[in-house]
């Protein structure tokens, strides 16, 4: 399983 | 980027930047939970740590830069200015908030999308901020009258994470982007933390 996306929001 | 989101960083932007003006300009931090400052200098180290590893665009990093500064400097201008340190309503300010740093820090071990490193910072920094306000709220309950500022620095806050849900909502059904459980969960108990607050605020 894939690295969690990086975080987009602040 | 949907306006909720913009809106949402703006009047965050402008709840932070209202309070440092404030204390800059009166010279006093009266009635200014400085623990509720620090947690929330806690709470943005923590979420961007990833400002060097993950690059999103670059509004993320001026704002990322611009919350870690100007909330080290409000905290810098309650413990080291001469004057507004001499404001400070130390034995009013007495909510044990090590322990929401620690409770958050065993909840990010816990709970996280991954154990790693960036995902257990990130754990923690969004369980912090969900009851940074705390010391903040029990200390203008204890104050008689609530200063003008200081209930309009509160209400930014919750508008900000108001629009950050219904930015949540419209993402889900127009990206299909599924908002992590972790900050859906921490944004509604945070939410909730607020509007009780304007619910007696509002009241009185």
């Amino acid at each position: 399983d894939s690295e969690p996306e990086a975080h987009d929001e602040l | 980027m949907n306006a909720f989101r913009f809106l949402g960083d703006m009047t965050h932007l402008f709840s932070v930047l209202v309070l440092l003006l404030k204390i800059y300009a009166t010279k006093s931090c009266s009635g200014v939970s400085r623990k509720t400052q620090e947690l929330y200098m806690v709470v943005f180290l923590a979420r961007y740590m990833d400002l060097f590893t993950d690059y999103i665009s670059l509004y993320n990093s001026v704002m990322k830069v611009v919350f870690i500064t100007s909330s080290a400097a409000i905290v810098w201008c309650m413990r080291r200015h001469p004057q507004v340190r001499r404001t400070y309503d130390k034995e009013q300010d007495t909510f044990r908030h090590v322990v929401l740093v620690a409770a958050a820090f065993v909840l990010a071990l816990i709970f996280n999308e991954r154990f790693t490193f960036r995902e257990i910072c990130w754990a923690f920094s969004i369980y912090l901020e969900a009851v940074a306000i705390l010391p903040q709220l029990v200390l203008l309950q204890r104050g008689r009258n609530v200063d003008n500022l200081t209930g309009q620095y509160v209400f930014f806050l919750g508008a900000y994470r108001a629009f950050y849900i219904l930015n949540w909502i419209y993402r889900y059904f127009t990206e299909g982007h599924h908002s992590r459980w972790i900050s859906w969960l921490s944004g509604l108990v945070q939410t909730g933390l607020y509007a009780d607050f304007f619910y007696y605020y509002f009241l009185r």
